[in-house]
């Protein structure tokens, strides 16, 4: 593990490697631009797997890789919303998926009411601009926020245009082709588990 | 186990017990009101934990506890949410929870906006109903569907109006007597596994 102050000293060396076009950078030039002795800059980059070469330097784009990994800032995960509805827009809106680098890119419906509403930084898009927007972001998941009657046709577009994950919050069994991993999410077991632990609890 | 028409045929007997004012009743007596042969019932009743006495009958509440248990028809845990925004809206017309004996009999704001608005067979509240509410219907279990900000002042009336269990989804830490149950909600947690189970699947 870093020592703490190592730590934030390697998300300081990460935000200037992240903006530098050259190949190789020295543990002095990282210094001079932090006011950071060099000494303690080759100290907190020995940690990481990667080492330097003297004479040479850091190559960027190695060290930038590992500090990615290290903050788990590697490739983000992007994730489109179907159903624009109370659910839907509840998750749109939810701030906590930017914390695992995980960004939703767009929400679609069929209801030409819903069409063109702003959800947060999002608007509302039909149904046909789907399969745009999977192959602009090479989007990964999929997310089912639609009635139960609608959810299997839903699930079918999203296969068709390359999803690769769905996460159904339809209550209804939904049929994918085998290599499409499904997660079907029903928060009732978080109240059910309330309800016992107090039936428990009064047994006592 | 029991055979399926026999479970068929139970629910039967429950509904005509449910409403049946007698202390005691016999096999005869439920054969001839529901058109069923006597030994047929003596058989069905078998199944169950709780003998029947001879010449006197069945004890009709110690059948219907049996049964109510058996159906999971028992007591129904009463819930209330607080926030009438999109969230609380989603889960408060979610079907799912009728199945589980689970009620939701109350949906509070503090927004003049959305007090009055019908959602599913209730009306949203103003919150200085919320304890004539718990009090009329016996309220376990308090749901908390505000933004971060307005949690913990919400958790402190629920747990002066006697909730004894809390589901948070506000994404905060939220402060509560030791005999209060909070179960913190995150929803996030499901599309992290989605991402791994994905990023395992490319590894591959
Ligand atoms: N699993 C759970 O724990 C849980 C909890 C709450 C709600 N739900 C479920 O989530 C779903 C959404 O709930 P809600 O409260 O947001 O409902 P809602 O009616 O508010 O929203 C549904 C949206 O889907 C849109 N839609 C319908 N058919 C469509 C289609 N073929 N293509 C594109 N869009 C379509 C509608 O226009 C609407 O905007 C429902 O199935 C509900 O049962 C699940
Ligand atoms: N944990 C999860 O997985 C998850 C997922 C989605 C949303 N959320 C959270 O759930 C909460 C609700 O989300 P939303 O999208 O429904 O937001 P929303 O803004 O649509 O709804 C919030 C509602 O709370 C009401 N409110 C605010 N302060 C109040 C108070 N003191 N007393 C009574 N009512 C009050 C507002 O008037 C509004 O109607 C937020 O905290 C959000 O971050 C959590």
């Amino acid at each position: 593990m870093f020592p703490k102050a190592t730590l934030e000293r390697l998300k300081l060396y990460h935000r200037l490697l992240s903006e530098e076009e050259k190949e190789y950078i020295s543990s002095e030039e990282i210094g001079e631009r932090l006011g950071i002795l060099p000494e303690q800059v080759r100290k907190d980059l020995s940690y990481l797997e990667y080492k330097g070469k003297p004479k040479v330097g850091y190559n960027v784009k190695k060290l930038l890789e590992e500090l990615n990994k290290l903050f788990g800032i590697g490739k983000s995960t992007k994730v489109i919303i179907v159903g624009a509805g109370n659910l839907g827009t509840a998750i749109t809106n939810y701030p906590g998926f930017a914390n695992y680098n995980i960004e939703i890119v767009g929400i679609f419906d069929n209801d030409p009411n819903k069409i063109g509403k702003r959800i947060g930084d999002l608007v509302v898009l039909p149904m046909d601009y789907l399969e745009r927007v999977i192959k602009k972001f090479n989007v990964e998941i999929g997310v089912i926020c639609v009635p139960k009657e609608s959810a299997q046709e839903v699930a079918n577009i999203l296969v068709k245009n390359g999803i690769k994950a769905i996460w159904n919050f339809a209550p209804t069994f939904i049929k994918v082709p085998e290599e499409v991993i499904v997660r079907n999410e029903d928060i009732t077991s978080g109240l059910l588990s309330l309800k016992h632990m107090l039936e428990v609890k009064d047994q006592r």
